[in-house]
Formats: structure tokens, C-alpha cells, sequence
């Protein structure tokens, strides 16, 4: 689930 | 978003800008590296192929359209119309010793073993090294005009203020993502030297000449 936090990140 | 964040993104904004403005207004790309080039077109189309997959915010949307098609602008402007002033005797660096370890890297270490997120560590490890070509070529050449050295400056600063990003999303929202990071201090680190002249010469009104 954090993996997909930093998705967010460019 | 945080403060970090944004005030990184926006110096890499600021960074990609200068660069392309200043091929496009003085027709001419000396001193810059069309490989460093080419590298960060490259990561940022494996990193940003969830651009039509996922929808995170119209910021995240427009930063990565414009990211690309910049990215792309300044190749073809280094490769393409303006090529004849493309120094390509000192942009000599071999980027498959950089290609090669990165995809194995990539391969290797990796928070899962699927196509997207082997591309997107790629991106994130190639990233780290990607301006090597053109510190390499600046120590070829032995300087750097100052317009080139604003635009490292704003380069090397947003991945700084990633760094303190994570730091913050650590502490307020417990997110850690250790690949990011460690890719990230080593992207930094590789421009401690340049910061330190950066600082030291231009700031104080001296042309960037390193010692030949």
C-alpha cells in the first residue's frame, strides 16, 4: 500500500 | 503534497524551462550533453506509462504531460535543428556502462517483479545517474557557461528537496520507500561537487571553470 502512495510523486 | 515537494517540483520545472529556453533563444546547445538528454527522456517515459492507466490529481497529469513533452522538445532540439552546434566530441560518455547496471539493478532489486514496476525503478535508479554524461562532459571541457550551470543548480536542488519530502512523509504519514530514497542521496551526492562551485564561483559573479 506505500508503493502506491509514492505513485503519486512525479 | 508538502512544501518539499512542491518547491522541488517546481525547481525541476524551472531546471527542464531554462534548459529548453536556452538552446531556443542563443540556437545553440554547446556545452550541453544531448546523452544526459536522451536519459532523462527516458526516464521519464518508463516512469510516467501509467499516465493513461491511473488518474492521481490534474497536477500530477499536467507535470507529467509537460515533463515529457520537454524532455522530448530539447532532444529533438540538440539532435535535430539545432545538431550543427551539438558538441558531440566531448559528450563522450559511454551511458551503456550506466544502461547496463541500471537494468540489472532494476531487474534485481525491486519491490515487485511486474512490467510497471520494473520500468518505474529503472526510471527511478537511471535518474540518479542520468546527469553524469553532462558533469562529464563539463570536466572535458573544463567549464560551463553560466545559464548551464543555473540549470544543474535547479536539477540538482529538486531531488534535495525530495529528499526532505521523505523525510516528512516518514514522520507524518509513516510512508518509506527505501529504493526511491537510496537512488535519491545518490543522485544528490553526485552533485555535491558542482553545488560546492556552484556556490563558491557563480553565486559570486565567476564563470564556472574547473581546474584543467
Amino acid at each position: 500500500q506505500g508503493r502506491t502512495k509514492l505513485k503519486d510523486e512525479l | 503534497m508538502n512544501i518539499f515537494r512542491l518547491t522541488g517540483d517546481l525547481s525541476h520545472l524551472a531546471a527542464i524551462i531554462i534548459l529548453l529556453l536556452k538552446i531556443w533563444k542563443t540556437r545553440s546547445c554547446a556545452g550541453i550533453s544531448g546523452k544526459s538528454q536522451i536519459l532523462f527522456a527516458l526516464v521519464f517515459t518508463t516512469r510516467y506509462l501509467d499516465l493513461f492507466s491511473s488518474f492521481i490529481s490534474l497536477y500530477n497529469t499536467v507535470m507529467k504531460v509537460i515533463y515529457i513533452m520537454c524532455a522530448y522538445a530539447t532532444v529533438y532540439l540538440i539532435y535535430g535543428k539545432f545538431k550543427a552546434t551539438y558538441d558531440g566530441n566531448h559528450d563522450t560518455f559511454r551511458v551503456e556502462f550506466l544502461l547496463i547496471p541500471v537494468v540489472l539493478l532494476a531487474v534485481l532489486i525491486n519491490h515487485a517483479f511486474a512490467p510497471m514496476e520494473i520500468l518505474w525503478t529503472f526510471s527511478i535508479y537511471l535518474e540518479s545517474v542520468a546527469i553524469l554524461p553532462q558533469l562529464f562532459m563539463i570536466s572535458k571541457t573544463g567549464e560551463a557557461e553560466t545559464i548551464t550551470t543555473h540549470y544543474l543548480f535547479f536539477l540538482g536542488l529538486y531531488r534535495t528537496l525530495y529528499l526532505f519530502n521523505w523525510i516528512w512523509r516518514f514522520y507524518f504519514e509513516g510512508f518509506f520507500d527505501l529504493i526511491a530514497v537510496v537512488a535519491g542521496l545518490v543522485q544528490t551526492i553526485l552533485y555535491c561537487d558542482f553545488f560546492y562551485l556552484y556556490i563558491t564561483k557563480v553565486l559570486k559573479g565567476k564563470k564556472l571553470s574547473l581546474p584543467a
